[in-house]
């Protein structure tokens, strides 16, 4: 069975993009199974981190959502042996409007997806900063759901509104879905905050909190630049070190549940 | 006249928050006019950045753009001389797609802005991380738009399609609309990625780009957990000097156009 992973939060730039491509890389080289990475996201990070070029593509994933397309027809390679991916463009800006009034407005990617079949092993979908239709779609169409969260204050003040849309969501909409867990990101140990996060999020969610944590490290904000996962522009940095451990413990979670 | 000030970014967390709290606490201080900061983003986290208990008040911006509610019936202190809020709540989580319907829907906050009359000397908009209906409002709402762009690579790419959105709105929503300028944010000056940006930007949008330059600094960061602006947690720190610098740059500018 496939694994349908949301990378969500609707807090604005805690890591989603960054962790949806850098767990897929290294999913695909640690264990050689096929993976897809989605990106649902309008602004299209996750596509031209993976060095898309943002016009080369005639269709992406909007028209998979609005028109029905096959997605067979849109995924592209990305160069990297085991991953491809569904891209976005900036029509995808659009879709939140034109679905408002669509019927089965919630279920268009679960859909989508299900013409897969089984023909990948695991599939993450990157979120827009916000729990507006698009990210609906994604939790609706998900097995599992993986929650990125930056070492702020703002940060966590929004965790409580994303588990309360997610409990909606279970009830409502998909009740398979659950929550993979919480990564913390961008964690800087010299200070304080970060501390007091770790402590705070840990004291109040101690089932959902990965043990491996994702510290700050430029070498990950470089790396999209030259259109390369983390694995791949520089495998002996801590950036890459961090998510190779992550993926191992996300790995472990996975095969228990 | 009124100067109304969209603080924009579709791309998540390059520091629209940090930025509308810290330069409205430090125009109150320096010029002692009366400011208003509008927190038009359903994460609330400008509201709780000046210390608003999310629960602590039964009206907030989404009735104003939905129930036509007299702002001035929803407008709170924030405590600091010439400095008042029109909060946010996680009601407004449900106004872009209630707005859909709605008759002149892209005019409903530039009508309850308008309410106040000369009530205020400067007003600033903390839009969220999107470029859906509700940062149409502000957008359409203001007369200058200032942008925070975090020194990293995804935050630059999307400028161009924040660029195109400003001059669609300028064509058909709001022709007096004007750029005020892009203030670079988040800035750690011993990475190269942080100087290729600076060029990058300086060189594709001359006419644009503040000479302030806000840097990285915890203070900043740890502010909202107190409930408290930069100038009010502490003065001295690198981020207060930064806005202070960068506001009194911004008033010059202001002032000519
Ligand atoms: N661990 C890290 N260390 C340093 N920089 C990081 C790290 N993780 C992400 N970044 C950088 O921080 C910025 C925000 O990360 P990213 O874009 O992945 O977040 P996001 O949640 O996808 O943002 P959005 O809400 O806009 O979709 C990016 O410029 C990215 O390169
Ligand atoms: N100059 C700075 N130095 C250090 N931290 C900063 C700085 N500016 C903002 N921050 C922190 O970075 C995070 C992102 O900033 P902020 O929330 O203001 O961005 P935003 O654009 O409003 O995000 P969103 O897109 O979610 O609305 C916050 O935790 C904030 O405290
Ligand atoms: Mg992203
Ligand atoms: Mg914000």
């Amino acid at each position: 069975m496939t694994r349908i992973i949301s990378v969500v939060n609707q807090k604005g730039g805690v890591g989603k993009t960054t962790t949806t491509i850098s767990v897929s890389a290294t999913l695909a080289e640690e264990t050689g199974k096929k993976i897809l990475a989605v990106d649902l996201d309008p602004q299209g990070n996750c596509s031209s981190g993976f060095g898309m070029e943002k016009n080369a593509y005639k269709k992406c994933i909007y028209n998979c959502l609005i028109d029905d397309t096959d997605p067979n027809q849109v995924i592209q390679a990305t160069g990297i042996k085991n991953l491809d991916i569904l891209p976005a463009s900036i029509q995808l800006a659009g879709a939140e409007i034109e679905l408002v009034g669509e019927l089965s407005r919630e279920n268009k990617l679960k859909r989508a997806l299900k013409i897969l079949k089984d023909k990948y092993d695991y599939i993450l979908i990157d979120c827009p900063p916000s729990l507006g239709l698009l990210t609906v779609n994604a939790l609706t169409a998900s097995t599992d759901i993986l929650i990125p969260l930056q070492c702020e204050y703002f940060a966590l003040e929004g965790l409580t509104q994303l588990l309360n849309t997610i409990n909606l969501i279970q009830a409502d909409l998909n009740p398979d879905v659950s929550i993979l867990g919480i990564l913390l990101t961008m964690a800087d140990n010299r200070t304080n905050l970060t501390t007091q996060i770790i402590e705070e999020v840990t004291q109040h969610f101690p089932q959902h909190v990965f043990k491996s944590v994702i510290t700050r490290n430029v070498r990950l904000s470089e790396a999209p630049s030259h259109g390369l996962p983390i694995n791949h522009y520089d495998k002996k940095s801590t950036g890459a070190q961090n998510y190779l451990e992550f993926t191992r413990e996300m790995l472990t979670c996975l095969n228990q549940s």
